[in-house]
């Protein structure tokens, strides 16, 4: 190779100006028609990341004419984020937990598990299975149990409890639909838990109490009596509208008893307030709040690595619905969480939306690149993380760009079977609902 | 791996100008009361608020 390097003659021949001019021209035509294209298709794409409406051609075929896919969202931020979008996360993600499941020689597991402790701060003092041998790999280790006991649950029934170990990242209250993240960022709540359909589950069939009463569904005309006084329910475009199912007695406030019929408008008729909610009037989360008596609020905890990873009710609650969103598998470490905007509505997550005694509820374990499996033990369809589910996904949105409607980005299931009188999932305060699963 | 709670709870009830309310925000009573700082490190079962 040396020699046919060295004796090779290298003749270097010009070539015509224009001909190099012409091709860079043609690459720069090539990337310019590849970014409005790509550019093209993100307008398309909703806050939750994925299309909004049809695009890439109305018969739901891409512009490779390839079948429509979920078109992938790509972050904006530093580098690392740029470097990170372009890896297959779930792939790695599973292939991780595929590693995790792996058994460990029985001699390496305590010494393994001790050094995992350690590096993590994993308090083995804690672990309901004394014997470390007892785990035949890190995912059965990661998803361990706890000695009974060692989490005492607080005795003030009025209080919410933490579901799970972490660090409490942020919280507060929601303000327009706005949910902060960590430094200020900030992202819809119809991003983190699907835009809200007008139907018969919200508004909460009872906010005071967790007993739908018989009647309680259909709008009453006193009910638009009381809401017109209400600055927040107001008549919208001149029509008075009821917020049904949120009150559990009448109003007592004392502008209902000296209000003066000659100048009320007229009571909206069901249809009416049912196409004027139908027509976004008002967002659902201000929907749900009960005529300016109660107001949403948010908290986000972030589990570590070495933190136990079972997660329990954190109240007495009802779980109506769950939403799967089949999103990317991003980390969602403190660092990541301040750099990458909107983290959370682009993860895959599961959202259970409820209600509890003081009305709406909704509960969202949000996966990671190394904890991409969400398990619900109430619901063994669920399966998070796997290569069926994102295959139906794409299926669902291509099937939804066919009909020419937008794609909402998640798949729904509803618990109204598992009790008719409550019309969803009951579950006590502090019971286990699930866990992170590594992979 | 992270956890997100949204919720509906009353709001603080400040008291009317008739029940002698002065401006002093901690007569405020009622309604929602976190018990947790951010960044705090809270175990399974633990207060984060009240009503």
């Amino acid at each position: 190779l040396r020699k046919a390097l060295d004796d090779t003659k290298i003749k270097w021949y010009p070539i015509p100006v224009s001909v190099g001019i012409g091709f860079l021209g043609l690459a720069q035509v090539y990337r310019i028609n590849e970014r409005e294209k790509a550019r093209q298709q993100e307008d398309g794409l909703g806050d939750n990341g994925y299309v909004n409406g049809t695009s890439g051609g109305s018969d739901g075929e891409g512009p490779e004419g390839s079948p429509q896919k979920r078109p992938k969202i790509r972050p904006t931020g530093p580098w690392q984020i740029q470097v990170m979008s372009t890896l297959p996360l779930k792939a790695i993600s599973r292939l991780w937990g595929k590693f995790n499941e792996l058994q460990i020689p029985y001699y390496l597991r305590v010494p393994g598990f001790k050094l995992y402790s350690f590096i993590f701060g994993v308090n083995l003092s804690e672990v309901s299975e004394p014997d470390l041998h007892v785990y035949p790999n890190l995912a059965a280790f990661f998803y361990r149990t706890l000695k009974p006991g060692v989490r005492p649950l607080d005795p003030n029934h009025n209080a919410l409890l933490s579901p799970s170990d972490g660090r409490v990242l942020q919280f507060g209250r929601i303000v327009g639909g706005e949910v902060e993240q960590v430094k200020g960022m900030t992202y819809s709540l119809d991003a983190l838990l699907g835009a809200h359909e007008l139907d018969e589950s919200y508004p909460p069939k009872s906010s005071h109490d967790m007993m739908p009463k018989k009647g309680a569904t259909s709008y009453r005309e006193g009910d638009s009596e009381v809401i017109k006084q209400d600055e927040e329910f107001a008549t919208v475009n001149g029509i008075s509208y009821t917020l049904p199912n949120l009150f559990s007695g009448p109003h007592k406030g004392p502008d209902a008893k000296t209000a003066d019929a000659s100048t009320t408008p007229k009571p909206a008729s069901e249809a009416e307030v049912r196409a004027e909610l139908a027509l976004g009037a008002r967002p659902w989360y201000a929907r749900v709040t009960q005529a300016n008596r109660t107001a949403l609020y948010y908290v986000v905890i972030y589990l570590a690595p070495g933190d136990y990873h079972r997660f329990h009710s954190p109240t007495a609650w009802v779980v109506e619905k769950r939403r799967h969103f089949a999103g990317e598998l991003y980390s969602v470490s403190p660092y990541l969480q301040r750099t990458l905007p909107g983290l959370f509505t682009l993860n895959e997550r599961v959202v259970l939306m409820g209600r509890w005694r003081w009305g709406f509820f909704s509960y969202t374990p949000v996966g990671a690149t190394n904890v991409g499996s969400i398990k619900i033990n109430f619901d063994r369809e669920l399966r998070t993380n796997s290569l069926t589910t994102d295959t139906a996904a794409d299926k669902a949105a291509e099937q939804a760009a066919k009909r020419g409607e937008p794609y909402s980005g998640f798949a729904e299931a509803t618990y109204e079977a598992a009790s008719p009188i409550l019309h969803g999932h009951a579950l006590r305060r502090g019971e286990e609902m699930g866990g992170f699963q590594l992979g | 791996s992270t956890v997100v709670l949204v919720f509906e709870a009353p709001k603080k009830k400040r008291p009317s100008l008739d029940e002698g309310w002065m401006g002093d925000e901690t007569k405020i009573k009622g309604g929602w009361n976190w018990t947790v700082e951010k960044g705090q490190t809270v175990k399974m079962g633990q207060a984060i608020g009240f009503v």
